[in-house]
């Protein structure tokens, strides 16, 4: 869970 | 090919391309909190809406065959970019994983 944490949170595409 | 997706909630959904626009937004792909894209948002009037077997929270493991597993953001976006736009299909083959 910690790894989760610390990865960046994702940009949005809109398709 | 990574985690085990348990083939209950597995779903494969044909999109038809009825609309000019597919209407989905995606978030998450490799390397982020979100490791596989994310359906965060379904317009109205796109294909994906006009489908109707699409929803919002659905994540989405392979489109026309292609695995998205371990793929950055961009390349899963351009990867259903592309399944779109190509003539060769009336279609988008999507493979659909519902959380929880």
């Amino acid at each position: 869970r910690e790894k989760r944490l610390t990865l960046p949170p994702s940009e949005i595409t809109l398709l | 090919t990574g985690s085990p997706v348990p083939a209950s909630t597995a779903t494969l959904v044909r999109v038809l391309k009825n609309s000019n626009t597919l209407g989905i937004a995606i978030e998450g792909g490799a390397n982020t909190r979100q490791p596989l894209p994310r359906i965060v948002t379904i317009q109205k009037g796109g294909s994906a809406h006009n489908c109707g077997q699409l929803r919002v929270g659905q994540v989405i493991l392979e489109v026309n065959g292609i695995s998205l597993r371990g793929r950055e953001h961009k390349d899963a976006a351009r990867i259903i970019a592309e399944a779109f736009k190509t003539k060769e299909k009336d279609h988008i083959d999507f493979v659909v994983f519902e959380p929880g």
